[in-house]
């Protein structure tokens, strides 16, 4: 279950930091 | 941040309603000596679908080729099922159906030596398809709707997600990487902010519709990265919270009503958007 969650946490903050990185992309 | 269908207060059908299953139990396989193999119709979604099988493969040899079929935009995931649950074959895809291209699937499946090896049984071959259809909405991304195949899509697929989103991360960074040489230029109050829903459409665009990838899974995880970034902004307990079993680095934009809004100093966060080890 640990396991799991480590992925779940990993997909969501790659997640997060792609949407990040499209937003300092597009603003500047 | 993986919602249901109690708080998916967007108009049309449920996610639930989007997302069916559909076997196929293919007795006597050995016996079958048609070039092709067409399944019943089902329906999900609203939309009917068929498989198509080539048992001897289509233009290929040695495979079994696989296709799902349908005349409307969707995505589809169709599997055969291994009598041993963990060898079952998974391949998943993103495809936009149109008029001209209604089926779409794999023509080297699976090799034909591996189909005896555990899935055909009692010379009967299963397959299994998974489909959801996707609401067009060009603004958001999209989740995986079904519990078990979202953790087999982990399963399968998190490495080549992770590969996905570093050489995206990475491309940007090295145009950012030059502006910041320039310091002099950038003061703190411009240029600061875009509506969310401007940015989330050059997402989409780049993961989905110029089929960078074909991956439910690259979709699934920009969700829920925005549905964080969505609740850091509402609230600052959903942050502890995640604090409490990982640490964390602090967003670096922040969601105001339909703004995406850089969360501190624009030069700070340029560092770090260019220097912070990936994720």
């Amino acid at each position: 279950k640990n396991a799991i969650e480590r992925d779940e946490r990993r997909l969501t903050e790659l997640g997060r930091r792609c949407v990040e990185i499209f937003v300092f992309a597009h603003i500047f | 941040y993986w919602d249901t269908d109690e708080n998916d207060n967007e108009s049309g059908k449920k996610p639930s309603e989007l997302f069916g299953k559909f076997t196929w139990r293919i007795e006597k396989i050995s016996q079958v000596n048609k070039r092709e193999l067409r399944s019943i119709v089902f329906e999900v979604g609203g939309y009917k679908w068929y498989i198509l099988i080539y048992p001897q493969g289509c233009d290929v040899h040695n495979h079994l080729s696989l296709f799902l079929c349908v005349a409307n935009p969707d995505k589809l995931r169709p599997a055969v099922v291994n009598k041993d649950p963990k060898k079952s074959k998974y391949s998943d895809t993103l495809h936009w159906f149109w008029k001209k291209e209604h089926d779409w699937g794999w023509k080297k499946f699976m090799e034909l030596s591996q189909v005896l090896d555990g899935f055909v049984v009692n010379d009967t071959l299963v397959i299994k398809a998974q489909v959801q259809v996707i609401r067009e909405k060009k603004s958001r991304p999209f989740r995986c709707f079904d519990c078990t195949y979202r953790r087999e899509l982990v399963r399968v697929y998190l490495t080549s997600v992770e590969q996905i989103c570093r050489h995206s991360i990475e491309e940007r960074r090295g145009k950012l990487g030059k502006l910041i040489e320039d310091k002099v230029r950038w003061s703190r109050n411009h240029l600061s902010r875009e509506k969310t829903e401007v940015i989330l459409k050059e997402v989409v665009k780049q993961f989905f519709i110029e089929k960078e990838v074909a991956s439910t899974l690259v979709m699934d995880s920009l969700y829920s990265g925005l549905n964080m970034l969505e609740s850091q902004s509402i609230s600052k307990k959903g942050r502890a919270k995640l604090l409490d079993t990982e640490e964390t680095p602090d967003p670096m934009v922040s969601i105001d009503k339909d703004m995406f809004v850089l969360a501190d100093d624009m030069l700070l966060l340029l560092e770090r958007a260019i220097l912070e080890p990936f994720p």
